[in-house]
């Protein structure tokens, strides 16, 4: 996705006899118009695209003139943002562990909760799933079914229209039942709607999360940097999970998302299925972003 | 390069940054940039003249170019005229995952419902967890009959019996919803060439989140290309997006944005308004 827009650049980059100042003059214009075209913010594409700049002029110029000490600028740059890989969700036996996934509309948070079940189980925890979107119309319903295929537990009431009430009442009854991890799902919300946001950070302080999960849509452009930004003001933002990296969209969303919170990215998602689901791996994402 | 040269070129770099900072996709940024360049060839740029307002008077003129489509749809003159012949006026609501086609089907619903016009529903989303479930829901909310097989039933069928239904009782409208795609999945694209080539729609309407970058190009570009695109709308415009997706889509398919989706409500539907987003977004 990034990938293959950087791929043309560092092409480029191993076609030439040897990288002088024009080239990387040339090569740095590339490597903007890349990140551009994959949707990373335009200030983090300019504020990277300035210190590989800086390290590669101010380098002994025999030393920058190795195309590969070029392409590792970049691959130090982008990993620096990517954050390196989170340690693993916390999970203490024995204890509640409860996750909580918040993202705006339509960004895959529902599907994602019953694709993070699935990984919990098949790592052999008891998992258990709960319901504090009282606003979409079937979002119950959706929840159910994606997960009674997996035989995984849903914890929801169609009569409680209190998201915080629904969010604490559901989880405890589930803690009741011996379940290791309880994974709960949200309505969407965006910045813009300061109640909903007032209302996130009212779940999470009454249910006291191990982790708070930003889902975020693989296709999120220009807006993933300021949307992240309020999402980690209003909670204590764990990590992230991008979706529908399946598709068409190049995931630099995702880049400004994590320069925006501090926070890496954990998991992604790569299609509508329970199974595709996959941990996210920023060096090798790198790596095959650079070839 | 002569200083008039470099200043376009400057003048011209800080317009595409700008285009591109207000979500307009890379390559709809490059066209109108080109369009304004072509529009300056050969003119003499006056000493005096400022070459950055000389190039956001032209950007209007492109983006308006941009946003007025070959031809405009009227769309409750057009179901009046198709009422008039007693035949059902068909829509398709199309999209990739999670844009609100089914959200917007329901305020569409609403709309017309409001306009007097009698509609049915067709569930042609017959994959995706409690897509029929959530589809009732609005629908009941409105008033409006669905008509829906079982899930993973064919969608091209459940949209056939929504028309059969429309026109044994003589229903003005036929609204149908289909399932989320992405344009890179080749069978799914095959399944809504399908649907469209059974239910021949008299409108297909390209439901497009505001929040996407570069992706709302090619998802213009490639249902355009495997179903024609007849109108967009846009959503999620509430969420601060600020609205470049509006310039890549209409470049792209060359047909008009009827409305932009504000909220979750079923009146936060509006028309289009094309000389306040011009203003907008040149602000
Ligand atoms: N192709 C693809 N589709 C996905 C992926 N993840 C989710 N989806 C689809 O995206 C759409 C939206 O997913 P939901 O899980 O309903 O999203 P949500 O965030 O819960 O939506 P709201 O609750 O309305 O905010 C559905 O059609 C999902 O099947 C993914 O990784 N790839
Ligand atoms: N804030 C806001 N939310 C919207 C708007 N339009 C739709 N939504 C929300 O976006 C989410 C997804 O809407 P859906 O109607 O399920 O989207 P869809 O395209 O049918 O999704 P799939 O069928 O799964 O592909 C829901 O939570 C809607 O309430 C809008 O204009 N503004
Ligand atoms: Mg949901
Ligand atoms: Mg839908």
């Amino acid at each position: 996705k990034l990938g293959r827009s950087l791929d043309n650049t560092i092409r480029k980059i191993r076609r030439l006899p040897q990288v002088d100042k024009d080239a990387i003059n040339a090569l740095i214009q590339d490597l903007q118009r890349a990140l551009l075209s994959a949707d990373v913010k335009v200030e983090l594409v300019f504020e990277m695209t300035e210190n590989i700049k800086k390290e590669a002029m101010n380098t002994k110029l025999q030393k920058a003139r190795r195309k590969d000490f070029i392409i590792k600028l970049i691959h130090d740059e982008l990993i620096k943002i990517l954050g390196g890989k989170p340690a693993p969700i916390r999970i203490k036996p024995g204890k509640k562990n409860v996750i909580l996934l918040v993202g705006i509309q339509g960004s895959g948070k529902t599907t994602t909760v019953a694709k993070l079940a699935k990984y919990y189980l098949a790592k052999g925890f008891k998992v258990a799933t709960v319901t504090s979107d009282t606003w979409r119309p079937g979002a119950y319903e959706q929840l159910v079914q994606l997960t009674e295929k997996i035989g995984v537990r849903c914890f929801g009431n169609l009569n409680e229209k209190n998201s915080i009430k629904i969010a604490v009442k559901e989880t405890k009854k589930a803690i009741l039942e011996a379940f290791d991890i309880i994974i709960v799902d949200t309505a969407g919300r965006h910045k813009e709607e300061k109640e909903l946001m007032e209302e996130m950070t009212k779940i999470e302080q009454s249910l006291k999360p191990n982790e708070v999960i930003l889902v975020i849509d693989g296709t999120l452009g220009q807006q993933a940097y300021s949307q992240a930004e309020e999402f980690a003001k209003a909670t204590n933002l764990g990590s992230i999970i991008i979706t529908k990296l399946d598709g068409t969209a190049k995931g630099g969303g995702a880049l400004s998302a994590c320069a925006a919170t501090g926070v890496g990215i954990r998991f992604i998602g790569i299609g509508e299925k329970i199974d595709e689901f996959e941990e996210f791996e920023p060096i090798k994402f790198v790596g095959t972003l650079l070839g | 390069k002569t200083l008039t040269e470099k200043k376009m070129d400057e003048a011209i770099n800080d317009l595409k940054l700008l285009l591109v900072s207000n979500d307009v996709a890379m390559d709809t940024a490059d066209e109108i940039c080109n369009k304004i360049i072509d529009s300056f060839k050969g003119e003499q740029i006056g000493r005096l003249t400022s070459t950055k307002k000389m190039v956001f008077d032209t950007l209007k003129d492109v983006i308006t170019g941009i946003l007025t489509p070959e031809n405009e749809v009227d769309l409750l003159d057009e179901i009046k005229k198709k009422s008039k012949k007693n035949e059902p006026y068909v829509i398709v609501f199309i999209g990739v995952n999670g844009t609100g086609k089914t959200t917007t089907m329901a305020k569409i619903a609403y709309f017309l419902k409001k306009n007097g016009f009698s509609i049915v529903a067709a569930a042609s989303d017959t994959f995706r967890a409690a897509a029929i479930e959530q589809l009732s829901y609005h629908m009941n909310n409105v008033g409006i009959r669905v008509i829906k097989h079982s899930y993973k039933s064919d969608p091209a069928s459940v949209a056939y019996d929504a028309i059969e239904h429309a026109k044994a009782k003589n229903i003005d409208v036929v609204l149908i919803d289909s399932a989320g795609r992405q344009v890179s999945d080749k069978n799914l694209m095959i399944e809504i060439q399908k649907i469209c080539r059974i239910a021949q729609p008299d409108l297909k309407i390209l439901i497009a989140d505001s929040l996407a970058g570069n992706d709302a190009l090619y998802q213009a570009r490639e249902f355009d290309k495997h179903v024609g695109i007849d109108a967009n709308i846009l959503t999620k415009l509430d969420a601060d997006a600020r609205g470049g997706a509006a310039l890549s889509i209409s470049f792209e398919t060359k047909k008009p944005l009827l409305f932009i989706g504000v909220g979750q409500n079923y009146e936060d539907l509006i028309p289009f308004d094309r000389d306040f987003f011009i203003s907008s977004i040149l602000d």
